[in-house]
């Protein structure tokens, strides 16, 4: 990780649900690609940070120091893709859910 | 439902537009998994892992729903016949019914004709005695906890054309209905005319089961995993106060009880004259260990235990004298 880019950007981290205690109810996926955001959101923000309105005046306002106190934007999930579970209720019946939101495509400053 | 309805093809509910050919039931002509690991035996799990690569391949289409629920048989009778009942009470609120599948395996042959084929000579027996088509009436009955007869929720005839294989009838209506009113243990009659003798000798891979296709509404809330799949809490979750920290469990404290002897106001031994300046510590202690008496013998210690317990019941709180009590007031 210590190679990462310092600006926000998507950073890689696999979730084994075995490492969460999940496993014995999850058939199937064992693991899966979640990655996580992370990194500076300074001004002044590139594109590729996709920043919106409001991040942009708060880095401004932070970059200034007009009000003490105030941080810079945060670097968050911005697109996110869902996940298809196969798991065991507690009848020990199998059920397929897709969960929404559990695995970052793009990150931005918020 | 009208007799002479569609031969039991396999139905095609939104969520569950197989990739096998039409005709064919997912679960047939393969061998289970090895993702299913000890479940495989039950075609419902080799069914729903066919759903679940289906759904991996190719998401979840908006009309397809986001939840599909899967309900194994478990024989029961009911009323002396044999029946096949479901527990659908892991249904959530927040799931909204789609579609629902009732999935049954159609023994090879009929026994009787078997028994009437062994007793004549005549070779072509089976084939002259195959009938074309089995007509199969399913009842479906709701139960209520602990009785032994159910509501007639549905009954449905069906033509069956092909022996020794897996068919599926949609019942969302059925299932629909007993969500709504609230009775989720539901049972299914397969009557084939025949009298009624057990159970097929059905391996239980060939048990039927339930397939129900539902929209959950509250996935997109947040932390919607939680709900479904977080099944221990390693922190006891602090539902009132948000900013308890997680180890201040809510429950109330147990409250050690503070007793204090009324009469033992400070730490001060009752002999020792703290008065005079000459007071120094060390030779408190000194004194207090050399005042230890020598080891007493075995029979004196059992005597002097007997004394002890003796003075410890008459005098259960200390006495000073009235000088000691006198320095103390005026202290």
């Amino acid at each position: 990780q210590w190679n990462e880019p310092r600006i926000c950007s998507r950073r890689y981290m696999k979730v084994d649900f075995a490492d969460i205690g999940w496993n014995e109810w999850i058939i199937s996926p064992k693991s899966f690609d979640a990655y996580y955001c992370a990194g500076a959101c300074e001004f002044p923000m590139p594109k590729i940070v996709r920043p919106s309105n409001h991040a942009t005046i708060q880095s401004i306002v932070k970059a200034v120091g007009i009000i003490p106190g105030i941080p810079e934007p945060c670097c968050v999930p911005d697109k996110m893709s869902s996940l298809s579970v196969l798991f065991l209720d507690e009848n020990k019946n199998v059920v397929l859910k897709v969960y929404p939101s559990m695995s970052v495509e793009t990150c931005a400053c918020r | 439902e009208r007799a002479g309805s569609q031969p039991a093809g396999p139905v095609q509910p939104p969520a569950a537009r197989d990739s096998n050919s039409p005709g064919r039931h997912p679960g047939e002509g393969s061998s289970p998994p090895p993702a299913l690991g000890s479940i495989a035996q039950d075609m419902a799990a080799v069914h729903m892992l066919k759903l679940y690569e289906k759904y991996n391949r190719e998401g979840s289409r908006p009309g397809d729903g986001n939840t599909v629920r899967s309900f194994k048989a478990r024989p029961e009778f009911l009323a002396q016949k044999p029946s096949y009942c479901f527990n659908l009470t892991s249904m959530q609120d927040s799931e909204m019914i789609l579609a629902a599948t009732f999935h049954f395996y159609a023994d090879k042959r009929p026994r009787h004709r078997e028994v009437f084929c062994k007793r004549s000579k005549n070779s072509s027996c089976r084939l002259l005695h195959l009938p074309p088509i089995l007509q199969l009436n399913l009842i479906f009955q709701s139960i209520h906890q602990n009785s032994a007869y159910g509501l007639v929720k549905g009954n449905i005839t069906v033509f069956i054309q092909r022996r020794g294989a897996w068919h599926a009838k949609d019942i969302s209506h059925i299932v629909k209905e007993s969500k709504r009113s609230g009775e989720l243990i539901l049972c299914a009659e397969l009557d084939s005319g025949e009298k009624h003798q057990g159970f097929p000798e059905q391996v239980s891979s060939h048990l039927p089961y339930i397939l129900v296709y539902a929209n959950d509404l509250a996935i997109s809330e947040p932390n919607s995993v939680a709900v479904t799949l977080q099944r221990y809490d390693p922190f006891p979750s602090n539902d009132g106060d948000p900013n308890l920290s997680p180890n201040a469990s809510t429950d109330t404290r147990v409250r050690r009880d503070t007793y204090l002897p009324s009469s033992i106001q400070n730490n001060e031994l009752p002999e020792v004259d703290y008065n005079n300046n000459k007071y120094n510590k060390h030779d408190v202690w000194e004194n207090a260990y050399k005042s230890l008496k020598p080891k007493a013998s075995r029979k004196d210690r059992r005597r002097k235990g007997q004394e002890n317990t003796e003075t410890l019941t008459k005098s259960q709180v200390l006495n000073f004298d009235e000088k000691t009590m006198k320095k103390a007031r005026r202290k």
